[in-house]
């Protein structure tokens, strides 16, 4: 089973049509190493991309070197994973 | 479960699960509940869809479709609790007997079986098919952008290992052509709904021009309606409005096919977002989602009865 250990889900919010390109150009860049959760719209919508953990500082650097804002929405993807099973597997218990 | 009044719809299940509710369904509704199977998934499960029917033949018809991306998990769910819902509410509440005595509803609850089920066994955060692409190490096409639709245009990939790849052609995949085949075989579908999640928004076609439709304006207010009516249930703000002006371009989608086949009233949904947990939404918002959604699904179904094309 693919574990994800150590991946953040990004929320970055682009605030004008520059940063919007530059987000772009990180998706071309690195796109088969983020998952955009939820893609590039338009300026001040926010974009969610899963970041792996071994990419995870080359891609901080690049939006801090930009100066585009973000923040974590998911800190840890694996320890959520592993609730959603939890809870999954308590439901079934009683059935 | 025994019966599907004993079914946990308040929390995600496996295919298994999903496949076994559907007969029972069936099984305590002989009359009204059918289960047709379109066809087969690249690794030979049946696609399954549940057809709500109180009689007639080869009525106009509604299509729902729930969890063509695999890993959006809440959709799936959320189909288990439309099912439930139309047998439910089928001869209480007026407004679905009414749609129900002209109209046929087809309720597609795994609509890529094969994702789903290696979203529980391998990788919980697989969104495509799971066909092997020669060549490539990659597998996988993302189904929705898979129909004969602006193929190949911007708005998808031809990297079988993004995300977005479109596939080697249109309906490439039997899990898109299987619809296509049923859509067209039946041609009398008369609304067509494909439900994602997440980031909130109910949207018509086009995805991938950015050509009005002739039809945009009524969609337009159709949408604006189904919106309020959902937000007014626990105040779940949503976006609506074209495909390519809401979100972004996307080719091969499928209501951007169903809209040329002349399914007027096609729309597709992105349901909730509560910023926190994206495809991993916690099981407890299932229930208030579907909820939420259902009364956007009454909105559309009742303007498609009201208003015959």
């Amino acid at each position: 089973k693919v574990t994800f250990e150590g991946h953040k889900v990004l929320r970055i919010v682009p605030k004008d049509e520059v940063q919007l390109s530059l987000i772009k150009d990180l998706e071309e860049m690195m796109e088969f190493e983020l998952d955009f959760w939820r893609g590039l719209t338009t300026v001040s919508n926010p974009v969610d991309v899963r970041v792996p953990s071994h990419v995870l500082n080359s891609v901080k650097d690049y939006l801090e070197t930009q100066n585009i804002e973000y923040s974590t929405m998911i800190e840890d993807l694996q320890i959520l994973l592993d609730m959603e099973q939890k809870v999954m597997a308590g439901a079934r218990v009683p059935q | 479960p025994q019966n599907t009044d004993s079914f946990d719809f308040a929390n995600y299940h496996t295919l298994e699960e999903i496949y076994s509710f559907q007969d029972l369904l069936v099984a305590e509704n002989p009359n009204f509940v059918s289960k047709i199977v379109i066809g087969q998934s690249y690794e030979g499960r049946p696609l399954n869809v549940l057809k709500f029917s109180t009689g007639g033949t080869n009525r106009p018809a509604i299509w729902i479709d729930t969890g063509i991306h695999s890993r959006e998990w809440v959709t799936q769910a959320s189909g288990l609790w439309f099912a439930k819902k139309i047998v439910t509410d089928y001869g209480t509440d007026p407004t679905l007997t009414a749609i129900l005595s002209q109209l046929d509803i087809f309720l597609e609850i795994a609509t890529n079986p094969d994702g789903y089920a290696f979203t529980h066994s391998s990788n919980r955060m697989w969104r495509k098919t799971r066909k092997p692409n020669p060549g490539s190490s990659c597998v996988g096409v993302d189904p929705n952008r898979n129909w004969d639709a602006g193929f190949g245009e911007p708005g998808a990939s031809s990297s079988p290992c993004s995300e977005t790849y479109r596939g080697p052609s249109a309906n490439s995949e039997s899990e898109v052509k299987s619809i296509v085949d049923f859509v067209k075989s039946h041609a009398n579908i008369k609304a067509f709904i494909s439900i994602h999640s997440y980031s909130q928004m109910l949207m018509y076609p086009y995805g991938y021009k950015t050509t009005p439709t002739n039809d945009a304006a009524e969609l337009h207010k159709v949408a604006q309606k189904a919106v309020s009516d959902l937000t007014s249930l626990y105040g779940t703000k949503y976006t609506y409005g074209s495909i390519i002006d809401t979100i972004y371009q996307a080719s091969g989608g499928s209501i951007d096919w169903t809209y040329n086949q002349g399914i007027k009233y096609s729309y597709t949904f992105e349901l909730r977002d509560t910023g926190q947990y994206g495809f991993l939404l916690p099981a407890t918002q299932i229930i208030p989602t579907a909820q939420e959604t259902w009364l956007a699904l009454m909105t559309i179904m009742d303007h498609t009865l009201k208003n015959p094309y």
